[in-house]
């Protein structure tokens, strides 16, 4: 019956966590929770795990095609890099768990038609000085699916128009040194 | 080729289907 058969995804998704234990190297503290291909296993994670905002200070949730790591060095997201949008401490409860649900439905949903292909993944980090959310995208160079991939993520995300978020290159945020990070783009 | 594209009210009813 047509009820039994689950939805499937456009593309496979892994879902991970990240708590810095110091002990081990960088790499080895991103987990993969788990991955799904369907709608209703989706669900079933989501249903399931800790919400953005119960989970530990300093640790994040990244959700990334299946095969893709949630750091700049993998292939795929090495020349590429993320629309940031930054919560406030105070946002860390309902807000913060419907934006980062929004997010996660964007991406499994192939909100953004044939600039979906450009998505990797996305990151979201709970940190002491506020909350971050970042779409991460695989070419820096694609201006006008980068700029598209923005306006849609403002508008899901009820983002005001006056409201900017920028998008980062990886590779200027391994400059040592730098405070201030250079956006490539604002929408 | 074609793509399996799922809007938000329709992944947010599947949420508590069984």
């Amino acid at each position: 019956p047509r009820d039994v058969i689950k939805h499937p995804l456009q593309n496979s998704w892994t879902l991970w966590y990240f708590e810095n234990d110091r002990a081990k190297n960088w790499e080895d503290n991103q987990v993969e929770i788990y991955n799904f291909d369907t709608v209703e296993d989706f669900w079933a994670l989501v249903n399931h795990i800790k919400p953005a905002s119960e989970i530990r200070v300093g640790t994040d949730y990244s959700l990334f095609k299946k095969g893709v790591r949630p750091m700049w060095e993998d292939p795929a997201n090495k020349n590429g890099g993320r629309w940031l949008v930054s919560l406030e401490k105070k946002q860390r409860g309902p807000e913060l768990n419907n934006c980062w649900l929004e997010v996660m439905l964007c991406l499994i949903g192939e909100a953004f038609d044939e600039f979906s292909d450009d998505v990797c993944g996305a990151v979201m980090n709970i940190r002491p000085k506020g909350d971050k959310i970042g779409i991460w995208t695989g070419d820096g160079t694609r201006t006008n699916s980068i700029m598209e991939i923005g306006q849609r993520i403002k508008s899901r995300l009820n983002i005001p128009a006056k409201v900017l978020i920028g998008y980062q290159l990886h590779r200027d945020l391994t400059v040592k040194n730098s405070s201030v990070i250079k956006n490539r783009h604002q929408v | 080729g074609t793509r399996i594209v799922y809007d938000r009210s329709f992944l947010l009813q599947m949420r508590n289907s069984p």
